[in-house]
């Protein structure tokens, strides 16, 4: 019954077949699921894909039983501090990194097997007033800190035993960093949002703040997702948490502006709207597809470069949606309800 | 968008910008 208003207000109305059920789990003693998501595991010889559940004070590993069935490998119990996200590490196989806190993060942890004791363990990478996380390709993971005094923001290169192997120091600008996006091909720039609503560039084999572009004042506090550089032009998916009913088409709750680095100003690209009524929550990007659930319980799918609405998941008899996390490589969305129910869908 | 709105466009942005950025 959310569906059909959704699909009725589309232009061009959402593809049913677009999302197709494969699975489903169930965490059967989590009554507060906080993330999900799903990273690639190498285990006698063999790459899988695999899940992952977060509860406040527990991470559960789940391997693929065939047919359409999941097994718990292993839970972490992580019970000092509540966990409150899982940050996904692209290109990364058997290792989990969560972020941990209260009403911000205050540590980043990694979550692995060690083939040297046979034995699942949990290494801290990161502690501190920590504002936003990415993992990007090649085993970095880049975080921003605040103190009363200053902001610092640093990449961290991750090593397979769960330490780090080195860091680097980015330059901080004045503003609160929010949001961190990597750019896809260019594996040495790094895009973030910023309280004050601008988006800035980073030159990551250096360290330097390259430039700091204006969003715009008619956009709400936007969140970057991920970049893409092409023609001299820099592409940042953007979404608007606190996004109002700002355009004719209703809640946007994705956009992909246009910024040419060299001169730092921007052109909207595309806007991925809801109908009007349903706000949308914080979403999750892939390639160019964008997910987010909105507050009616629903889920629903863009096509970001199109600018419209391929799929809809309503909430189902039993519950709504909470979360939307896209699985690394293709491998789907997974969608998760409060009650540690995820299901797996193929896009 | 055209180039008129955006400014003069270069396709060796990144490159340029570290340059002339503060080390």
């Amino acid at each position: 019954d959310v569906a059909e208003p959704l699909t009725a207000a589309l232009p061009d109305g959402p593809r049913e077949e677009s999302l197709q059920f494969v699975s489903e789990l169930k965490e059967p003693w989590c009554s507060g699921a906080v993330d999900v998501g799903a990273v690639w595991w190498a285990a006698a010889g063999c790459r899988e894909l695999r899940v992952v559940t977060a509860c406040e004070s527990a991470v559960s590993l789940w391997q693929p039983r065939a047919p359409a069935c999941w097994a718990r490998v292993h839970t972490w119990h992580l019970r000092e501090i509540p966990v409150i996200q899982i940050v996904p590490l692209p290109d990364t196989c058997n290792l989990v990194c969560v972020a941990l806190g209260e009403l911000e993060i205050g540590e980043i942890r990694l979550l692995l097997y060690s083939s040297d004791t046979d034995s699942f363990k949990h290494s801290l990478v990161k502690t501190g007033n920590i504002k936003a996380v990415v993992g990007l390709k090649d085993w970095r993971l880049v975080s921003s800190s605040r103190t009363m005094q200053e902001q610092q923001v640093e990449m961290v290169f991750l090593s397979e035993t769960g330490g780090s192997k080195d860091r680097q120091t980015l330059m901080p600008p004045e503003e609160t960093v929010t949001a961190f996006a990597e750019v896809e091909g260019m594996s040495e720039a790094l895009v973030g949002t910023t309280a004050g609503n601008s988006v800035v560039v980073w030159n990551l084999r250096t360290g330097q703040l390259l430039r700091k572009m204006h969003v715009g004042y008619s956009y709400p506090v936007s969140i970057s997702h991920r970049a893409y550089s092409d023609s001299g032009l820099l592409f940042v998916v953007l979404s608007h948490p606190h996004g109002k009913e700002s355009e004719p088409c209703g809640s946007p709750a994705f956009r992909v502006v246009a910024f040419n680095p060299r001169t730092g100003r921007s052109a909207p690209v595309t806007s991925s709207c809801l109908p009007p009524g349903p706000a949308g929550r914080r979403g999750d990007v892939w390639d160019t597809a964008g997910a987010a659930v909105l507050t009616s319980g629903a889920v629903a799918v863009w096509d970001l470069l199109r600018g419209c609405c391929t799929a809809v998941l309503p909430p189902g008899p039993a519950g709504q949606w909470a979360l939307a996390r896209w699985a690394p490589g293709g491998a789907g969305l997974l969608a998760g309800r409060r009650d540690g129910t995820v299901q797996l869908y193929r896009y | 968008c055209s180039e008129s709105d955006l400014g003069p466009i270069s396709l060796n942005w990144f490159e340029e910008l570290s340059t002339e950025a503060p080390p």
